[in-house]
């Protein structure tokens, strides 16, 4: 910093700047738990099984250039690049669910039968930036 | 918005629908119908105003044996965190377990009062939608340990289902019957379940919406003589069976099960899994992802 203070017209490059680019991101797209019970929605008089649900879900930022890592399309680069050059009202790629579980679910119906089912995509187990 | 060959149409909503339907304009074409058949937790998602459960008339509490009985076929068909188990015998990926919203009882006259020997039941099947397709379905009989102590026991059932058809047709089909006979030790056992899939699968399928069922159980403990006092508090104990249908719900909320099972069918790790279980493939396998941890590492 002193250097840069000093002399304004030459171009000096700051080494801490440039390797805080590697260090992971703290922020960046993940999957976080949500651990919910149906008695909190007021669900367990007719939902009698699972006690607990974690839908878990995705946030963070998408990193600027999208790799393979997350499994994105290169349409998700594309749409970075518009973003950055061309059009920012165009919205960044998003952090979302890419994979899901199913979830079994114990109900009472209301004339007293009991149903068991199983649901598809209730569960996210794996995020995307696109 | 709706992206589809046909212009949107808009779903006029009579008004004597109930409220909770969502906005009209939410609900693309073709899918108004499917609103009803939404499995229940999905109505509550889908409903803009979430409590309106609460106003909902009081529901009908299910007997706490059935209670007990799903209990435990959840605990066998799912994990602690509600995920299905990967079970290749588990075909079903719903089971309905309905009580009788009718009880016709007989009592020939030579018997004593209050004797269930003889019993007509009617099963309501509005709920069971045309996209869940019967697998197997079970009239679930539960014995209660207290009146009957650890005992071999001897129950024979005789069997009929009767088309219940208001068309009134002239001719109705002759009703399917059959008689037979149980014998088991009532020390392990608390359930007897007995099979009826090939009586209802017709009905089922020809959309039924209502089962009729004629059902003549009388058990005898093996010591006891056939018109004892103590025979007969034997079968007044028994309770009107439940009715258990495994199906396939193969609507797209459902979980596709038969899809996954045989991806995995598939997928050759799996496959090798299967052979040798035992420790070696476990090993094997976790070798395995060591070298691919190191190696993505590695590239990385």
């Amino acid at each position: 910093d002193e250097d840069v203070k000093e002399n304004q017209s030459a171009p000096t490059y700051n080494l801490s700047e440039y390797f805080k680019q590697f260090l992971y991101p703290q922020n960046e797209c993940e999957l976080h738990n949500f651990r919910l019970s149906f008695s909190q929605l007021k669900w367990d008089k007719w939902i009698i099984a699972p006690h607990r649900y974690n839908p878990q879900y995705c946030k963070g930022d998408c990193p600027r250039v999208v790799g393979h890592r997350y499994g994105s399309p290169v349409h998700t680069m594309v749409q970075n690049i518009i973003y950055e050059k061309l059009d920012s009202s165009v919205p960044r790629p998003s952090c979302i669910p890419a994979e899901y579980s199913p979830l079994s679910v114990l109900t009472i119906e209301p004339d007293g039968s009991i149903v068991y089912k199983e649901y598809e995509d209730m569960i996210a187990t794996k995020c995307t930036c696109r | 918005e709706v992206v589809s060959e046909r212009p949107p149409e808009l779903l006029l909503v009579p008004e004597d629908e109930p409220p909770e339907l969502p906005p009209v304009l939410l609900l693309p074409p073709g899918v108004r119908n499917g609103y009803a058949l939404l499995p229940p937790i999905l109505k509550v998602l889908s409903d803009q105003r979430p409590h309106s459960w609460e106003g909902e008339a009081p529901r009908l509490q299910p007997d706490s044996r059935a209670l007990r009985y799903m209990k435990r076929l959840y605990k066998m068909s799912a994990t602690k965190e509600g995920i299905p188990k990967a079970n290749k015998n588990h075909l079903y990926n719903t089971v309905w377990l309905l009580t009788p919203y009718a009880e016709c009882k007989h009592h020939p006259k030579d018997q004593i009062k209050e004797d269930l020997r003889s019993v007509d039941l009617l099963f309501n099947l509005d709920r069971v939608t045309a996209l869940e397709h019967l697998l197997k379905s079970v009239l679930l009989y539960s014995f209660d340990r207290s009146v009957f102590s650890s005992s071999a026991i001897t129950c024979t059932c005789h069997l009929a289902v009767k088309e219940n058809d208001p068309s009134g047709q002239v001719c109705p089909n002759v009703p399917q019957s059959i008689t037979f006979n149980l014998h088991f030790e009532l020390r392990r056992h608390k359930w007897v379940e007995i099979d009826v899939t090939s009586f209802l699968q017709p009905l089922i399928a020809s959309n039924k919406r209502s089962i009729h069922m004629a059902v003549n159980f009388t058990c005898l403990k093996d010591d006891q003589h056939h018109n004892s006092k103590q025979g007969n508090s034997f079968n007044t104990a028994l309770v009107p069976p439940s009715l258990l249908l495994y199906l396939n719900d193969t609507s797209e909320q459902a979980y596709r099960r038969w899809n996954s099972l045989r991806h995995r069918r598939k997928n050759p790790m799996w496959s090798r899994w299967r052979n040798n279980p035992l420790a070696d493939s476990m090993k094997e396998m976790g070798t395995e992802n060591m070298q691919n941890k190191r190696a993505s590492r590695h590239r990385r």
